[in-house]
């Protein structure tokens, strides 16, 4: 098995960042 | 010492971090004024000078652009920030990068569904939990016998790691949880009350009780 | 010059980076033999010196321990590839970020399927392609007028991000995909054919058909 399936990835950060960006966003209008 | 305008929106424990440094080294730091998130950072202006449009952004008082908070935090700090010795330097780095590939997933994950900012899942809630207690245990073994993350002094690595804790001791981290990490919390309470860290993000108040989903 | 021992398993690109540093600079840097990942990386003896088991981490030759590959890799380099000015070592640090924030992720989403190791999202892969597009065209604008990322020679910059691209630049960055980013293409073929990127990554060979997803 592929050490890299044992790697502690955070996939889903394109997820988290841009529902950061949009709460930002329309914290500032 | 450096200076120059930083574009953030508020509230940003991203640019805390740069501001907290700025605190420390006297730097001259102006947070720009009329900056809107959402409209300012899409303009060409800004995306001429920053491709990437996120924030913060920096722009140096000689027209030099920096991104990425640690890099900023980095330019605006003193050497006691950044480090003495050459492995002093490489633990504020180690510890920067802790706080982003281990406490930042994991805050997120747990947070934001209660923020409402993301939709919530008890299965990634439960793992970013248990993330976060490995994170906590591995700071508090090493915090054990030590005031500061590196070396005697405040240095970046506390900066940094402590802006990222920020959301979880506000939200989430209530006195039961914490509890079994007295060391980080006593670090964490010293540091977040120095008058360079209350000069930007104000007086701090620990979580009494845990946030949760509220569908 | 530093010396020590690095932990890790074969092919990690993150050990790389230590490892190519540590080729500019002439450290003794070696690789820890018999080390097993998934079984040494969770024994009591590891996890004493990097309690959070995880990899690569790295040994100093007078016994500190430090993990964190950006950390390891600064520590084993010299002032060259750290950066001369403190504005140079800003950019150093901005690059090492933008690869950790902006191209490692994507390229994870994106080649992971492709290899099987993890399940396939046509919506990831999608916005994964986007995600790698934007941050080849951030770079591409960044080397138009530029042979290294800082300054006029090779930094920890250039080793970072040249790194984390090379699992793309292998599998997904075919001839048609990678046209666009000419500067990027320049550069990247420059570095990986640095002695000092030979003696550990070996021959390089550019991706010729796209790798795609196999159910």
């Amino acid at each position: 098995t592929s050490p890299l399936v044992h790697e502690k990835i955070w996939f889903e950060k394109g997820k988290y960042d841009e529902a950061e960006r949009q709460y930002y966003q329309n914290l500032a209008k | 010492m450096a200076s120059g305008t930083l574009y953030t929106y508020p509230e940003n424990f991203r640019a805390y971090k740069a501001l907290i440094a700025a605190q420390y080294a006297g730097g001259n730091v102006k947070i720009a004024p009329g900056f809107v998130f959402g409209e300012t950072n899409k303009t060409d202006a800004f995306l001429k000078k920053f491709p990437l449009g996120k924030v913060p952004a920096f722009e140096t008082e000689d027209g030099q652009y920096l991104t990425e908070s640690n890099a900023i935090a980095y330019y605006v700090a003193n050497s006691q920030l950044r480090g003495q010795s050459d492995l002093e330097k490489s633990q504020v780095l180690q510890w920067l990068g802790f706080a982003d590939s281990e406490i930042l997933p994991a805050s997120y994950a747990w947070v934001f569904p209660c923020l409402g900012i993301m939709q919530y899942s008890k299965q990634s809630t439960e793992r970013a939990k248990e993330d976060v207690k490995a994170s906590l245990q591995a700071l508090n073994i090493h915090l054990l016998p030590r005031t500061y993350l590196v070396g005697e002094r405040i240095t970046l690595a506390d900066i940094g790691v402590a802006c990222t804790l920020l959301q979880l001791y506000q939200y989430v981290l209530d006195a039961d949880f914490r509890k079994p990490y007295q060391n980080v919390n006593r670090w964490f309470t010293t540091v977040v009350n120095q008058p360079e860290f209350k000069a930007v993000i104000g007086e701090f108040k620990l979580c009494e009780k845990m946030a949760e989903f509220d569908p």
